[in-house]
């Protein structure tokens, strides 16, 4: 799990049984004591392998709305629920809200924080291979700390070179698992894995300016699906100041992919105000 | 009943706020305050790492 914050933004992503909904009015009494206001929210996941295991206000979709509409303030006004389906087992469950109807915000937003031409790129990947991520388990001799065994791995997998540019911060968890954060100036990256064969997973996302255009995000998906070879993956792209039907972000996506043996097996465009445009694919591995 | 390991897909909440302090968000939630906010959602820091920009903190779970 992880969390960045930035002077205006704050973006908390967990997984395992956390209510991470619950942060929602914690954080909204925080910011009111200090006159911060609440502009947009946007909220996303995939779809549960456990879904009975979640806890009270993510035990459905329905009850993780609900939360969110008795919880934002009235000022976003403008709000939408949507499930992006798939023909696999991966659906992308979206909620936005915003004060403003329109994705193409001004530049100069309230808070002098250009949000104009970035995006979101978040990848989950399911049935991993398993020899690769046999390399996010700590060895039973092993007896240093979590950031120690962390950076092993980083190096081992071969994700400290996905950004060679990035301060890296990773660590191991016992006797599985691994999570790592990458800065790299106003940008970020972060990697979560779970390598357990009954229910491998691993999760990329960067946020990235689109000003040097849309080839950068080929090579860092090959890069990162290349570190787990899944055999099946979704990738949800989120574009501010875009439109679905110009955005050439979902060729690209399917074009590196094509070319590392995977076949397209879903795709989904949607606005949400205030939020962009999210574009959702999903894949799965030729298998010989 | 099916049998139940651990959830890898997260759940991600991106909240945007505006303020005039240049350092805003960053200057209320220090540690302390993002430990009380973290202990509703179920978990806590473990490592962290920063630049002039953005703080970054892996979590538990």
């Amino acid at each position: 799990s992880s969390l960045f914050v930035y002077p205006n933004r704050i973006v908390i992503k967990t997984c395992g049984t956390t209510q991470l909904l619950r942060s929602v009015p914690c954080l909204l009494d925080k910011t009111g004591e200090l006159g911060l206001r609440l502009q947009r929210c946007r909220y996303t996941r995939g779809s549960f392998i456990f879904p009975h295991a979640q806890p009270f206000p993510h035990s459905s979709f329905r009850e993780e709305v609900l939360y969110l509409e008795e919880n934002l303030p009235g000022s976003l006004c403008y709000r939408k629920a949507r499930v992006l389906p798939s023909k696999t087992s991966h659906s992308w469950h979206v909620y936005a809200a915003s004060e403003r109807d329109d994705d193409a915000l001004p530049e100069e937003d309230d808070g002098g924080e250009d949000v104009l031409g970035t995006f979101t790129l978040e990848v989950c990947m399911t049935q991993l291979d398993r020899a690769l991520a046999r390399r996010f388990y700590r060895r039973r001799t092993d007896v240093s700390g979590g950031d120690v065994a962390g950076k092993e791995m980083t190096a081992s997998a071969g994700i400290g070179g996905i950004n060679p540019r990035a301060l890296v911060c990773d660590f191991a968890f016992d006797p599985c698992g691994y999570s790592m954060n990458g800065i790299d100036g106003d940008c970020y990256s972060t990697i979560h894995v779970t390598p357990e064969d009954e229910c491998s997973y691993a999760s990329f996302e960067c946020v990235e300016a689109t000003g040097g255009g849309y080839a950068g995000v080929s090579d860092v998906l090959r890069s990162v699906v290349r570190v787990f070879r899944p055999g099946t993956l979704s990738v949800s792209v989120c574009v501010m100041g875009g439109r679905g039907d110009d955005l050439p972000g979902w060729s690209l996506v399917a074009d590196s992919l094509k070319k590392l043996g995977y076949k397209r097996r879903g795709r989904a465009v949607e606005d949400f105000p205030g939020a962009g445009t999210i574009v959702y694919q999903t894949f799965t591995a030729h298998r010989k | 009943m099916a049998a139940t390991g651990f959830e890898g897909f997260e759940k991600r909440l991106e909240l945007h706020f505006s303020g005039d302090d240049p350092l805003g968000l960053r200057r209320l939630l220090g540690f302390e305050s993002l430990e009380r906010v973290l202990h509703a959602v179920q978990c806590s820091i473990v490592s962290a790492v920063g630049n002039r920009h953005v703080d970054a903190y892996v979590l538990s779970e």
